[in-house]
């Protein structure tokens, strides 16, 4: 993944990467216009609880994130036996790290801004109660930490290949693919880091020491997804629930 | 619904042909 002489520090790979990103936009309006289908198909006086919408928010969301997956560079060169297997194991954290994402770009500590552009303030999440306003808060320090490294869109982009391509992930057909490319993404980043930003000691450390807080983060909140689905307060048949079970059947 | 694959619908998102 080494620079060209034209461009030095930029490694072609980093482009490659971020060239995959969705189009947020696009991504969005797809999502508004689910929920408005959703909501138009309900009568008018039966408004979903708050929670039930932020579970199809993030069903949603996953959709967009296996529809981006599916289009990745390396992504699609594996079996999908393989690719089931990698999107079991780090659905939650790119869930998360796309919510993260979006806290860094929105920059408040006040409120949260969801995938619709709707702004919720964190005040109504701790009424909430404390296992899902800990974690909001877990989110939001997280996000805190990348702001104040103002981490770039080519460094997330990174970050998220480096959790999708996980070569500890059992029953790998392709193993050996998947470490490479985890080591091809980890040379492009540090080089990407050491050259763009040389004043800021050991970014590349910074920045994948916040991979196993996503991964821990990530864990509590399927847990609880977990229990709130028993309770029966999550809306089931889709694909939130298939993840949810697939890791832990 | 017992009868279902369990991840079906991954299945089906990563296997469906765009192009129709």
């Amino acid at each position: 993944p080494h620079s060209s002489p034209m461009n030095p520090g930029m490694p072609p790979l980093v482009l490659e990467l971020v060239s995959c990103d969705p189009d947020e936009e696009q991504v969005r309006g797809k999502i508004c216009a689910y929920l408005h289908q959703e909501q138009s198909g309900r009568g008018k006086l039966d408004k979903p609880r708050p929670f039930s919408l932020l579970c199809v928010m993030a069903d949603q969301t996953l959709f967009s994130i296996v529809e981006w997956a599916r289009s990745c560079v390396f992504f699609k060169e594996l079996k999908v036996g393989d690719q089931m297997r990698l999107l079991h194991n780090c659905w939650s954290e790119l869930l998360l790290l796309d919510h993260i994402c979006r806290q860094v770009h929105h920059g408040r500590d006040s409120s949260l801004l969801l995938i619709t552009g709707q702004e919720v303030d964190l005040s109504t999440v701790s009424d909430a109660g404390p296992p899902l306003s800990s974690m909001v808060q877990r989110g939001q320090e997280l996000a805190r930490r990348l702001q104040l490294l103002q981490v770039d869109r080519r460094e997330m982009a990174c970050l998220k290949f480096l959790i999708l391509f996980n070569p500890n992930v059992k029953l790998l057909e392709n193993q050996q693919f998947v470490e490479s490319v985890q080591e091809q993404v980890n040379g492009a980043l540090l080089e990407y880091t050491l050259y763009s930003y040389p004043q800021c000691l050991d970014r590349f450390g910074q920045l994948i020491l916040r991979l196993p807080e996503v991964r821990s983060l990530s864990a509590q909140a399927e847990d609880y997804l977990c229990y709130k689905h028993l309770c029966g307060e999550v809306p089931c048949n889709n694909l939130l629930i298939e993840m949810l079970h697939a890791k832990r059947s | 619904k017992e009868g279902k694959k369990p991840q079906a619908l991954l299945h089906y998102l990563l296997n469906k042909d765009d192009s129709k």
